[in-house]
């Protein structure tokens, strides 16, 4: 499902290079659940953006669902994006003007679902997230962990073949935390590849395998016992 | 330092009334170190908000260092809040178009602070944060984890009497968590009043009183045995 190779991303910031990702080579196959881990600065977000196909890199390839995305326009990047991939970001990333209902539509929108459908299926994510009661509030009516939870709804109302996760337990109470990983579990069992960032140890435990980064490399990679 | 009594907060949403915090009473005295916990929505932020003069409430009184702030004008709580309250949001909140030094002067920019002291002050707290090597940087070029650490270090800055923080090591890896705590007991041990908000049961046995919200109420208060 996801197949980089050698995968070199510098940033460039007032006159300084910096290697965020130095050669990383990552497979993981369709219906895996992994969680990648490592410490602040260490480049998992900056990996996450470039499998979300938000971000290119500078020297490497990456296939995604057999297709070669490694470099893609715009329009293209976007397209793929909309159909494959269910993306819920560290900082949440909702339309502070519409409401919530509206910003879990606005994936199928951009997909030309009907209006009547693109409702019964947003409601149905909202549901599954226990967020049903709030459709009407904006998201800054709402708490940092129901922000959160809006995204990951958002993130998998298209049924999007690969769910892709940065912290998204970060702000989340335990038991909201088990009811998130939950929801994952039963969309990987539906056959929906997962990967998601965590820092937290508990959380990893959710997942079927851990790959760890150190220093923008990826340094360690297990399979979890009786997830 | 914080005698907060029978507070009251409504929110007003389409029509729908929330009581966000049902009759709160809380004290905290000059020195302590008071995590607040809860179940995602249970009213952690507003109680923070409220308490670091950001927000006002329906009913009750809040008595701040010896002063009356229940009903202060908006310029007497910019007043107030710069001169003893250093705040951590939980979503960094820091000016995107400033550098990370800019961002951590700031808050001495408004007590008036000259600048070779601004400079030298936001320094020593940026390399508290072990960030000191970022300082050209703006917001959006650091991880998540950074962006916090740097929230944090504009908090201390100005050696106010309350820090509170939101979430403060919700971004971060076990390590840097740790080195931010202990950032946080030496301010306590120095004297200042710390609150902060966390959903991590670990993180709290770092501190010395847990209090815990349900449903806007105030349900548990505990000493933490062996901080
Ligand atoms: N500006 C607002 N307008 C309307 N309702 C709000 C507003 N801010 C918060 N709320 C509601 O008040 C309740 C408490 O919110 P609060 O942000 O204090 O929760 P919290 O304990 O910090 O949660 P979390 O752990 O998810 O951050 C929630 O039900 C939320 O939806
Ligand atoms: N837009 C950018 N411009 C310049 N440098 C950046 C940019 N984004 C990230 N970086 C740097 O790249 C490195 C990796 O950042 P990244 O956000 O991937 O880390 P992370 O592992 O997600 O950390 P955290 O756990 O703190 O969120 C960091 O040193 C960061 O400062
Ligand atoms: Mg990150
Ligand atoms: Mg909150």
């Amino acid at each position: 499902m996801i197949d980089l190779k050698n995968v070199k991303k510098i940033y460039h910031t007032g006159g300084e290079e910096l290697i965020a990702l130095n050669d990383v080579s990552l497979q993981i196959k369709k219906g895996e659940f992994t969680s990648i881990m490592g410490p602040s600065g260490s480049g998992k977000s900056t990996m996450m953006n470039i499998l979300g196909l938000l971000d290119r890199f500078d020297e490497g390839s990456y296939i995604l669902n057999g297709q070669n995305v490694s470099s893609l326009t715009d329009n293209e990047s976007a397209h793929v994006r909309n159909k494959e991939i269910g993306f819920v970001f560290q900082s949440f990333n909702l339309m502070p003007r519409m409401s919530i209902l509206e910003n879990v539509e606005l994936p199928m929108v951009y997909a030309k679902v009907s209006a009547k459908e693109r409702h019964e299926r947003a409601m149905i994510a909202l549901e599954k997230v226990g967020l049903a009661n709030r459709v009407k509030h904006k998201p800054n009516e709402i708490s940092g962990g129901q922000k959160q939870r809006v995204a990951i709804a958002r993130a998998i109302v298209n049924q999007p073949a690969v769910l892709m996760a940065d912290e998204p337990t970060g702000n989340l109470d335990s038991k909201t935390t088990l009811e998130i990983m939950k929801i994952f579990q039963d969309l990987n069992a539906d056959g929906t590849t997962v990967v998601m960032v965590t820092h937290e140890p508990d959380v990893a435990q959710y997942t079927k395998r851990i790959v760890s980064f150190k220093d923008g490399r990826l340094m360690d990679d297990q399979l979890v016992e009786n997830p």
